[in-house]
């Protein structure tokens, strides 16, 4: 079973691939990789050799190639539609970010229950749809991936009109916990959990 | 070295705990907690034991007692000034956030460079200061984290900022990399890793 952590960082690789090819470093070592990065040259060999040979051992790696390869280790060689519950303060940061669709993830489709956002046109000419069309429009449109932005007492019946819809994958920013059918592949986002990391690096910095 | 992944699962943890002891469970076992988090008992067994014993066998954690002593290995047992620079959708958000200030996390102060915003009063009388306030802001109040939700652009020079002030770690959101001295911890946040590793677990199940 490959780290989760592991899946984390190749996917930050390829966001530094792509700056590598836009500023014209065709060939590529795995020291300036991860000064791209800021992750260890080592990190980066040990975190590749979980799927195998990459490189050229002495010529280094082929900076489109290898984003190309890390893409389909990753499953972003497919497209991804993707939808947004609870068009918020959050929900409306994700909504308006562009690196998602350089991922392979496009946001097809928008859901809120408040009366004065339902048919309001955002970025990309998505209507943002009252919560009742979410199962029609996810069988519809083929939407696979639910992002939930909506307030914790909203997130169960969301992810079942999701679920009901035909969705495979749920991404849960609301801090409570939803239950899923078994075939749903399920992850909680916690931005908290991110603070509380860089407090515990923090304090351990402080004992040594 | 303790996996990143047991640490965000720690931090998780205390918020299944909180719950507990809200639904009156003064006592509890590994399955309860794990039905709770959504996570093995296995699994949480592993990651407690890093830090050695917990609980009592046969008989289980002491829910309140067992709070405490992870908000202590992650260093939640002290308060930690922050502040949030870029108050746009994304910081706002986390500046509505009201779970991080039960992990001990104090927003005591917000920047923007948009003369409409500066001066607006947010939730819990924050004022947003213009970026020229940080340095002496940070200092003044002995804030210890600075987290960037501004453009990719500004990221860097307001890093700078909160760095000269005399900040002690950064959670940078702005998708691109930031400098600091050796003695500042950074962790950078990506959303798009989160939905990366969801499209990579929904890949695997297929071919399973
Ligand atoms: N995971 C984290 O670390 C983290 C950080 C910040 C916020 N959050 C959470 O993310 C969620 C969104 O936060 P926010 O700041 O954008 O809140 P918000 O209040 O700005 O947005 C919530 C949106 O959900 C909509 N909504 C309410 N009930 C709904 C329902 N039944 N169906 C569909 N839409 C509904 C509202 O109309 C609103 O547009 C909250 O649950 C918040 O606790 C999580
Ligand atoms: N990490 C992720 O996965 C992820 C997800 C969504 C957004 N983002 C990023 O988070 C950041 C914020 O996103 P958003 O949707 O809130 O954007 P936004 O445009 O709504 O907010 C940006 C805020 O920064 C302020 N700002 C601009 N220049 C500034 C400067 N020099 N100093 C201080 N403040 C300045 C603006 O006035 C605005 O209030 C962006 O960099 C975006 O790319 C990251």
């Amino acid at each position: 079973k490959i780290p989760e952590a592991t899946i984390k960082r190749l996917s930050t690789y390829i966001n530094c691939l792509e700056r590598l090819q836009v500023e014209k470093h065709p060939v590529i070592s795995s020291e300036m990789l991860g000064e791209y990065c800021q992750v260890s040259p080592a990190q980066i060999r040990k975190d590749l050799s979980y799927f195998g040979e990459f490189g050229v051992r002495g010529v280094g790696y082929d900076t489109k190639k290898l984003e190309a390869e890390i893409k389909e280790i990753l499953g972003l060689n497919y497209n991804w539609p993707t939808t947004v519950v609870g068009v918020g303060k959050l929900g409306l940061a994700l909504l308006n970010f562009t690196l998602f669709s350089q991922h392979g993830f496009s946001i097809t489709a928008a859901f809120d229950n408040e009366p004065g956002k339902i048919g309001t046109e955002l970025a990309g000419g998505i209507i943002i749809q009252p919560t009742s069309a979410i199962e029609d429009t996810v069988r519809d449109r083929g939407i696979l991936i639910g992002v939930i932005t909506t307030p914790a007492d909203a997130a169960q019946k969301v992810a079942d009109q999701l679920v009901a819809g035909g969705i495979q994958g749920l991404l849960n920013f609301a801090p409570t916990k939803v239950k899923v059918p078994e075939e749903i592949t399920l992850r909680n986002v916690s931005i908290t959990s991110e603070l509380d990391n860089l407090a515990y690096l923090m304090t351990q910095k402080k004992k040594t």
